[in-house]
């Protein structure tokens, strides 16, 4: 039980005490007090380190003082003989007696009070990061302007998180930079750049400058960088340790930078930029592209021409060119169409003739149109060889397009021989 | 045929054997064939056999059948009563166009138009072969193709024989320009039942030897004589624009 104040008084006070005796007082006040015991009598066996009998004060695992003998009073208008202050609210009182006490001693009387304590000045580690308010029973902690209040009531921080950046390019640094950082905080910071974007950062040396890390490596505060997967850091120290050009592989960087409660430095100051995601360059054969670059990115268009003699069949309908466009995953839009050898088809069928080569129909095929013969002969003009051109029709050097005529042959008399039979 | 002789189709695969009434005809393309007017003035739609020397039953059932799908009779062609004799055979000229196309073959193939050129000009002397299954000088029915050739003559010595029928004065014939006198050789005639056939003459300056139908057997005072032949050069516009706007497409 606590209580703010109390009487010790030795075994049947103020008669002597007996011998062998021993007594233990457990003397607790509230909490954010500390105790101030003093004795207002001692009367007992003295002794070379009150090794007979003595009252022992313990506070913890710390012996406060042993008394032993008599003492007295060296101030008349105060009974106190022997004073202790102990700031901590417990405190034990612990009385023995031996075997002989060949006198009469009457033992001591002592009272003991609960007193503030000033936990902000009286202990050697303050118990606030910044400003620390005293007051009867106990204290507070406080911060300066622009820091928060940690949770555990005593430590400030700086709320530094939740800052998004989706430009193309910017900078982003610690708070206060070049000023010192604040102590006990967690500043993240997220880059979104668009799907097809790369975030690169660029820290210089002398942009960075984070308390160093301890002899076993560990950095108390520290720069962390985060992308698809990929860790960059922890950093810390004067000067940044790291590559100077950091490449990620995402489209999101997640930026973590945490401090303890000492050692500030100025910061560090970072710059970023989106790298358009590459596309390949090859594409697909018998075609040139529209323009030649060395490399392709993200949003880059090229005109695919096909070869003379070759084209792109989607469907039914047919093209010499098409579009591809460079996409956020670095594959090329319409990159399943190909440029293939055109192909005629079968040569047109014409009446009272025919074509010789029916199944090599691709571009550069040669057809041979004849005519029935004897009774058909060509009337149009050319030889009646037919390539497979460009445009996937059949073209003649003379007709063009324009098929060949067989027409009947005329005026012809089939006269049978004669023979030698009568 | 007049003072001619058997011959083989092969000879004159150009020949159309017209069966009802008889007559010829010349083949001048897969679906056309040439013949004169006055053979399709009593039948309009003509059956015809191509490809045989004879014409008996037995053999027409073997040769190649032509079905005659529109008929087109010289514009010029001038109709007769009944009860009139014709003496006008001017623009003796018609074409029928065929249902289907003919099959070429050895006995079956077209013969050659003469274009508008001077070289296709007949000369006096020119000779012509005619044929057909028309009466001959034994037969008033033939059995099997004849032929026979003749030169070209003045249009004066058609005007000069005396018709074979003497109620018919040759002189109320009308003779112009579209015909063509020929014959008066060793008996060398067409006669009837011949009528609309070739009267086929070598094509000129062709390497190859080639004919092409002239003239058209119209009709004759008397058989044996001269005979008078649509002259088939002063058609060709209408025949060739006859045949263009009237050919029927591979859609049709």
């Amino acid at each position: 039980d606590t209580s703010m104040y109390g009487e010790i008084l030795s075994p049947n006070y103020p008669q002597a005490y007996p011998n062998n005796a021993q007594k233990t007082w457990n003397i607790t006040v509230p909490d954010g007090y500390g105790i101030r015991l003093y004795f207002t009598h001692l009367d007992m066996e003295l002794s070379a380190n009150c090794e007979y009998d003595s009252v022992k004060i313990v506070s913890g695992d710390l012996v406060e003082g042993v008394l032993c003998g008599q003492k007295s009073s060296k101030n008349p208008s105060s009974p106190i003989v022997k004073e202790y202050h102990v700031p901590y609210n417990s405190l034990q009182v612990i009385f023995e007696s031996d075997f002989s006490n060949e006198e009469r001693f009457t033992g001591f009387a002592a009272y003991y009070v609960a007193v503030d304590i000033n936990e902000c000045t009286d202990f050697e580690d303050a118990p606030c990061s910044h400003f620390c308010n005293n007051y009867i029973g106990g204290y507070f902690c406080s911060c300066p302007p622009e820091y928060f209040l940690h949770d555990d009531m005593k430590n400030c921080g700086v709320n530094c998180s939740g800052n998004i950046f989706t430009d193309l390019t910017g900078e982003i640094t610690s708070p206060n930079y070049p000023s010192l950082y604040p102590e006990n905080s967690r500043c993240d910071y997220r880059v979104i750049l668009e799907k097809g974007f790369h975030v690169v950062v660029t820290i210089k040396r002398e942009d960075f400058d984070v308390e160093a890390a301890d002899s076993e490596g560990y950095c108390p505060d520290s720069l962390l960088l985060t992308a698809g997967g990929q860790q960059f850091g922890p950093y810390c120290g004067n000067g940044f340790p790291g590559q100077q050009i950091i490449e990620t592989k995402d489209n999101v960087l997640d930026i973590i930078f945490q401090t303890d409660e000492t050692g500030q430095k100025k910061g560090w100051k970072l710059r970023y930029y989106g790298d358009p995601m590459p596309c390949p360059k090859e594409f697909t054969a018998n075609s040139v592209q529209d323009p030649v670059k060395a490399t392709y990115v993200y949003k880059d268009t090229v005109k695919i021409t096909c070869l003379e003699g070759f084209e792109v069949v989607e469907g039914k309908v047919s093209s010499t060119s098409f579009y591809s466009s460079c996409q956020s995953n670095g594959q090329w839009s319409n990159s399943n169409l190909k440029c293939k050898p055109v192909d005629c088809g079968s040569p047109e069928p014409i009446k009272n003739g025919a074509a010789d080569n029916t199944e090599d129909t691709l571009f550069g095929a040669v057809t041979q149109y004849t005519c029935s013969e004897p009774y058909y002969y060509m009337k149009t003009e050319g030889t009646g060889e037919y390539r497979c051109a460009a445009n996937g029709t059949w073209v003649n050097e003379v007709l063009g397009m324009e098929l060949p005529q067989c027409v009947a042959v005329c005026g012809v008399r089939n006269q049978k021989s004669v023979g030698a039979g009568r | 045929i007049f003072g001619g002789e058997e011959t083989d189709i092969s000879s004159f695969p150009w020949q159309v054997f017209f069966q009802n009434p008889r007559a010829g005809g010349a083949l001048i393309d897969e679906n056309w064939v040439l013949t004169a007017a006055h053979v399709l003035e009593s039948n309009s739609n003509p059956i015809m056999y191509m490809g045989t020397t004879g014409v008996r039953n037995v053999a027409l059932q073997k040769a190649q059948m032509l079905l005659a799908d529109r008929v087109f009779i010289h514009p010029g062609w001038k109709p007769v009563g009944e009860r009139q004799t014709r003496t006008n055979f001017d623009n003796d000229i018609a074409l029928v166009r065929l249902k289907d196309p003919v099959k070429l073959g050895p006995n079956v193939s077209p013969i050659c138009l003469p274009d508008s050129s001077p070289d296709y000009d007949l000369n006096f002397g020119t000779l012509g072969l005619i044929s057909g299954w028309g009466r001959s000088n034994e037969r008033n029915v033939v059995a099997r193709l004849r032929m026979a050739s003749l030169p070209v003559v003045p249009l004066e010595k058609c005007q000069s024989v005396e018709s074979e029928d003497p109620r018919v004065d040759i002189r109320t014939f009308r003779f112009t320009n579209n015909m063509i006198c020929a014959g008066g050789e060793k008996g060398s005639d067409s006669c009837d039942g011949d009528s609309g056939g070739a009267f086929a003459v070598q094509v000129p300056n062709e390497e190859n030897t080639k004919f092409y139908v002239a003239g058209l057997v119209s009709w004759g005072p008397k058989c044996g004589t001269y005979g008078i032949y649509t002259k088939v050069k002063n058609y060709i516009s209408w025949i060739e624009k006859t045949m263009q706007e009237n050919r029927i497409s591979d859609q049709d």
